[in-house]
């Protein structure tokens, strides 16, 4: 569909204007780790198709386990995110967003922060009292 | 910036785009990539010429719904809007299913799945030329762009990234501007 602006957009277009394949994971902001929710298991997907979970894992089950709160923390450091292994507003907003479809980890290795030797997680700063 | 493992680069310098026929691409559309493409070669010593058969040239490029056989397939209006393979592959597909704007302000659009085309393009090339993701939020390579949003200028960090691979345009002045022209932050309501 192509379209010049706002002047050519048909009107069932705009009535059917807020669908978005991952809008589901809205629901899931909030969730905590150790606990299970439903929907889980699409989101590990979506992170195991953007590099974040090896391929080598399969079957995924809708708990907040270990491999999902790595994915976030990881997740959160690419894109410049509080780091905090959870699933927060923040992220899930980005989550959401359109993007492209190439992977941002391909088979565990990325040039994007997370694969930087330095590391700018505020939860790695170490503060020593005098 | 990034690059694929590997850092794979194209091994000449006079490359050739064409459009898959059965798209039936307007010379607007076709324009908007023409563009794309221009932006890149500002500031490196490659060029792009579109050519008329897809076969023969470097750059395929084709708008595709759902599974169109590559084991990546779209997913309708937003979510993943494009992906393209590393050099020498050459690969350009777009998610037919979205909401192109081709030309105009996509900010003032009405609807709120509208993508600009020409950013997406932009983006796409980088890949297509061997740059990777980036975590720099202002430049071309971040993997996300919201709906209604141009981004359609090289940032620093993607004009450093890409002459690493392939040098500097001699007639490039080494001036760069970030343009990211915003209406929201996507369907995320952030």
């Amino acid at each position: 569909h192509f379209f010049h602006s706002n002047v050519s957009i048909p009107e069932d277009l705009l009535k059917n204007a807020t669908s978005n394949p991952w809008s589901f994971f809205h629901q899931l902001s909030g969730c905590h780790a150790g606990e299970k929710y439903d929907g889980l298991a699409k989101l590990k997907s979506y992170f195991q198709y953007f590099g974040y979970i090896p391929n080598s894992l399969s079957n995924f089950t809708d708990d907040f386990d270990d491999s999902l709160e790595s994915a976030l923390r990881t997740y959160q450091q690419n894109f410049n995110l509080n780091i905090t292994g959870q699933l927060d507003d923040q992220t899930v907003n980005h989550i959401v967003r359109p993007r492209c479809g190439n992977p941002d980890i391909v088979n565990g290795s990325s040039s994007m922060n997370s694969g930087k030797t330095h590391n700018t997680s505020s939860s790695h700063v170490h503060t020593v009292s005098h | 910036y990034s690059f694929f493992t590997g850092m794979p680069r194209w091994r000449k310098q006079a490359l050739t785009y064409a459009f898959l026929p059965g798209n039936q691409l307007t010379d607007e559309v076709k324009t908007v990539f023409s563009r794309a493409f221009d932006r890149w070669s500002t500031v490196i010593p490659l060029t792009f010429t579109q050519a008329d058969s897809i076969n023969a040239a470097d750059i395929g490029i084709g708008f595709y719904s759902g599974d169109h056989g590559d084991g990546e397939p779209f997913d309708g209006v937003l979510g993943t809007l494009a992906h393209s393979f590393s050099p020498p592959s050459g690969q350009f597909h777009l998610d037919g299913d979205e909401n192109w704007v081709v030309t105009g302000d996509v900010r003032t659009s009405s609807l709120t799945t509208a993508v600009d085309l020409e950013s997406v393009a932009v983006h796409e090339i980088g890949h297509l030329l061997g740059l990777g993701h980036s975590s720099v939020e202002e430049s071309i390579m971040y993997p996300t762009i919201s709906s209604r949003t141009k981004k359609v200028e090289l940032a620093d960090d993607d004009i450093q990234g890409i002459q690493v691979l392939y040098g500097s345009n001699p007639n490039y002045n080494g001036s760069s501007t970030t343009s990211v022209q915003e209406k929201e932050t996507g369907s995320s309501g952030a």
